[in-house]
């Protein structure tokens, strides 16, 4: 479902490079839970943004669900998303000015017009991460742990198919960490792929599979 | 150093409250490394705010250095901050059209008009996190774990004689962390005193004693 061949991303900025990725190869197959270990820097969240299709690989091939997405414009990779993936980002991404239950109902406002069934879903993704009680509350009204959990929650309510999770559990103590982790279990027994960075060992070890990164590559 | 008696904190939004801390007694001594662990929500970022003169309590008595914080004005505070406090925030709050080696030198101006010696002051301690390479990347070209680092180092450079660490290493593999924890263990060798909230237990370890939370309370 998810293929990357001798992917290679490059940053320039004021003529410094950063050879951030140094050609990845990655196969991974739907219902698939892998898990991405390795140091800060090394890339992790570099090539969990490509493969959210969020990013643009210097060079090499990335395909997703057999599809070529670099060649698909903004519109077209911005529907795939909505459809497809959930991305839980390392630093939350939430909107300021807007509730818990307002940005976790971001994602079905693409493909969903029934207002009555949006915040149903919405409702039950707070829930099912323990924060009925903080819908209406603002980020900065949050807990740092809270807000992680609201961006997990958002990441689950359009359904996707693909979970992308950046550091999950980088602010939650040990139970809640937990439980995170048995919803992501949950989730993929019911067939999801799911694809999470963590620098925690016991966290990784959730998955089927640990990769590890060094310096842009898989080692 | 910092005491605290029958703290309370509650913040109003709307007509719900929500009963932050609930009587919080603490003694932390000079030199003392205490590490603060408890589920999310249960209060430990508000803990740290007010220590770290960021917030005030609702009622009971904090006392910084046996000075009562709260009658001070704003310009009184953010000096008590700027001299005696290094504060590594959950959310890191660097400034974003910022470089790294300019968000570190942000305590240093101040206390301190030489130009030269901030800026040798701000590469020691960016080097100290292992980001001298990285000085002149803003934030949002740094990955997670380094713009952390970066928070970190603004925290240490002016020297502070109290460091407050909320979750310094979420955002780091376990290498770059025990790196993060000897530079602590360093600072506390020289007499400083450190408050660390950290979710993961071998980290808190680290500190001579470890302060559980739940529901505003320390147990
Ligand atoms: N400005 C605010 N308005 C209303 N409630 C708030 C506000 N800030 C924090 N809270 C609430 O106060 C409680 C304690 O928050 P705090 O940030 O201290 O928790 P924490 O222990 O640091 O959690 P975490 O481990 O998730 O970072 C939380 O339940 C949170 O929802
Ligand atoms: N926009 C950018 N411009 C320049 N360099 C960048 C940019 N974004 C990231 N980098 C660099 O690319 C490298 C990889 O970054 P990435 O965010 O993928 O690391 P990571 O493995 O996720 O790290 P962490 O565990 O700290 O989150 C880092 O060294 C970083 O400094
Ligand atoms: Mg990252
Ligand atoms: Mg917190």
């Amino acid at each position: 479902i998810i293929e990357a061949i001798d992917l290679h991303k490059t940053y320039s900025n004021n003529n410094v490079k950063v050879h951030a990725l140094r050609g990845i190869n990655l196969k991974i197959n739907e219902g698939d839970f892998v898990s991405i270990m390795g140091s800060s820097g090394s890339g992790k969240s570099t090539l969990m943004n490509i493969i959210g299709c969020l990013d643009i690989q210097s060079s090499g091939e990335f395909l997703l669900d057999g599809m070529n997405i670099q060649n698909l414009n903004e519109d077209k990779k911005a529907l795939i998303r909505s459809k497809k993936i959930g991305f839980v980002f390392q630093s939350f991404n939430l909107l300021s000015r807007t509730t818990a239950i307002e940005n976790v109902e971001l994602p079905l406002l693409y493909s969903n017009s029934d207002g009555k069934l949006r915040k149903e879903l919405s409702e039950n993704a707070l829930s099912l991460v323990g924060l009925s009680d903080r819908k209406d509350h603002q980020p900065t009204q949050l807990s740092g742990g809270q807000q992680q959990r609201v961006a997990i929650a958002r990441a689950m309510v359009n359904d996707p198919s693909i979970i992308l999770a950046d550091e999950p559990t980088g602010n939650l103590d040990s139970k809640t960490s937990l439980e995170i982790m048995g919803i992501f279990k949950g989730l993929n027994s019911q067939g999801k792929t799911i694809v999470m960075i963590t620098h925690e060992r016991d966290i990784a070890e959730f998955g089927s599979e640990i990769i590890e990164m060094k310096d842009g590559r898989i080692i």
